[in-house]
């Protein structure tokens, strides 16, 4: 008996030093939360979602803001209107927004003349049963739910895009085309013969240029 | 492009990214950002990731649900995102690329790619244990 007793005595022993080991690291991660994390240094963009939490507002709405903080001030020129022009000189966004608790996903991509993307996208969890919306058609819901329909060009991408047709389109994202694409801008023709090489990826992205 | 990643005091997860992606892609062109899993992922019962980088690449691996998965699995945050650069890597090991972590305990990381020009990575993070929203900076691996 007394030998269970020193067992049972023991065993508590080992669950309170258990508990003082984990408590400490327990109420650490406890006081942790809540946490807005993002990438790049973008600060605008993490002070508004920290300032939503703090106003009361929900985890979905320090992503929409904090993310759309980063549309107006076009951070590092990746995100929002006037950067990244295409091969036609357009500005397209791509949105997304993810709820955890419900798994509800709502995304835009390859959305045109509208500047609030990732509003938009919040909009297609709010009004539809859908999950991406692309191109004119995004845009048209867009409108529909109240987002200004406007140019994103502005002089900064009209001179990244003129730079571009003056270095005869390098770099672009073609290959296995003629004329060759290394060398000269389209319009573009399918090469009969199509030839399998390893990617070089690393040589066109970079802090400037990324999804 | 901005991922971010927000967990509230409960614990919810909350996910979104915005770019107006690749210079000089073609029109049409969709990288990873909109794509649950690729861009972004969240999920309450695990945690939050999101990717950065080059989305032609990065889409494929779905890195986002592979980190929210790592941690639902136990795995640290800053692991969990390393894992998820190291599985991509075997497959393009110069891909310009990087990921943020977070669980629903409040812990985080990030991880990035190694490659000429960018080896370091700088995210934002605010939580009540820092006084204001604060730059980090992880080595590439």
């Amino acid at each position: 008996m007394a030998a269970g007793r020193g067992g049972d005595w023991q065993g508590v022993t080992v669950v309170l030093l258990f508990l003082g080991v984990l408590t400490p690291a327990g109420a650490a991660s406890a006081a942790a939360l809540p946490v807005v994390i993002n990438t790049w240094a973008f600060r605008t963009a993490a002070d508004t979602a920290w300032r939503v939490l703090e106003s009361g507002g929900s985890e979905l709405d320090a992503v929409e803001r904090g993310c759309g903080q980063c549309e107006i001030d076009q951070c590092d020129g990746s995100v929002g209107y006037g950067g990244s022009p295409d091969e036609s000189g357009e500005t397209t966004l791509d949105a997304m927004i993810m709820d955890g608790n419900t798994m509800e996903v709502g995304a835009v991509a390859d959305l045109r003349r509208v500047k609030n993307a990732i509003g938009v996208a919040r909009k297609v969890i709010e009004y539809t049963k859908h999950t991406l919306l692309v191109g004119e058609s995004a845009s048209l819901f867009a409108v529909k739910m109240g987002f200004p329909y406007e140019d994103l060009t502005t002089q900064k991408s009209l001179s990244l895009y003129s730079e571009w047709l003056n270095q005869s389109c390098q770099p672009n994202y073609w290959k296995n085309v003629v004329p060759d694409s290394s060398k000269s801008c389209g319009p573009y023709k399918r090469r009969e013969e199509v030839t399998y090489k390893e990617e070089q990826t690393s040589s066109q992205r970079n802090i400037h240029n990324h999804d | 492009t901005i991922g971010m990643v927000v967990i509230g005091a409960s614990g919810t997860v909350a996910s979104g990214t915005s770019t107006n992606g690749a210079i000089h892609k073609l029109p049409g062109r969709v990288g990873d950002s909109p794509i649950a899993g690729a861009g972004s992922y969240a999920d309450s019962t695990a945690g939050g990731a999101a990717a950065t980088g080059d989305g032609d690449i990065m889409m494929r691996f779905l890195p986002s649900y592979q980190a929210v998965e790592y941690m639902r699995m136990g795995t640290d945050p800053t692991l969990a995102c390393q894992k998820v650069i190291s599985r991509i890597q075997k497959y393009a090991p110069k891909f310009f690329g990087a990921i943020i972590c977070a669980n629903t305990t409040g812990s985080y990381g990030a991880a990035c790619n190694k490659i000429p020009g960018f080896t370091q990575f700088h995210f934002m993070v605010s939580n009540p244990l820092l006084s204001r929203p604060t730059e980090q900076v992880v080595d590439c691996i």
